[in-house]
């Protein structure tokens, strides 16, 4: 689940 | 990366480039709230502190130092700048945003996706992006006549987060796993606060008329 850790979105 | 958020980057770049030009063009910031330009400094800065830990992209990180730099220097030029400083409505500019500040902090220790430092700091800069444009529009309400290009500055500023909303649901249909929910729920209420100023830009655009704003 590593997509969901880190906020990709500004 | 989605055509809605892509239109909502560029639609948040453009609100701050309005905001730039009106401040470079006119060398004045009458209308514009020092206190919505502190609010937005603190949440890029609270949120983007991953720039370093993170790499996700050149886009992302580039647009993340657009942001940071272009909302610092607008602060700075709203108190330092010899010129531009005198035309600060400094006295209808008094909503008193530091209840936000610590409000949105409080809500951010008890509501987050996981009590880390970086986290907080990230829920904290979701909530109180959510009514960092309090400040904003009280002041257009009590300024009464809005000019233009402050008056498009707020409406690209209050689109750009009804694009994410768009982006929100498209991920939702189209990832497995994906929940934002604490991005959704503030960015619902963000896109909000600005619809009864939707309406009274509508208004002014359909009857080619003056923004007027009712007190």
């Amino acid at each position: 689940h590593y997509m969901d850790d880190y906020h990709d979105e500004l | 990366m989605n055509i809605f958020r892509f239109l909502g980057d560029m639609t948040h770049l453009i609100s701050i480039l309005i905001l730039l030009l009106k401040i470079y063009a006119t060398k004045s910031c009458s209308g514009i709230s020092l206190k919505t330009q502190e609010l937005y400094a603190l949440v890029f800065l609270a949120r983007y502190l991953d720039l370093f830990t993170d790499f996700i992209s050149v886009y992302n990180s580039v647009m993340k130092v657009v942001f940071i730099a272009s909302s610092l220097a607008i602060v700075w030029c709203m108190r330092r700048h010899r010129v531009v400083r005198r035309s600060y409505d400094k006295e209808l500019d008094t909503f008193r945003h530091y209840f936000l500040v610590a409000a949105c902090l409080a809500l951010a220790l008890l509501v987050q996706e996981k009590f880390t430092f970086l986290e907080v700091l990230w829920a904290f800069s979701i909530y109180l992006e959510a009514v960092a444009i309090l400040p904003q529009l009280v002041l257009l309400q009590r300024s009464g006549n809005v000019d233009n290009l402050t008056g498009q500055y707020v409406f690209f500023l209050g689109a750009y987060r009804a694009f994410y909303i768009l982006n929100w649901i498209y991920r939702y249909f189209t990832e497995t796993h994906f929940s934002r929910w604490i991005s959704c729920v503030s960015g619902l209420v963000q896109t909000a606060l600005y619809a009864d100023f939707f309406y009274y830009y509508f208004i002014s655009w359909k009857n080619n008329s003056k923004l007027q704003l009712p007190a």
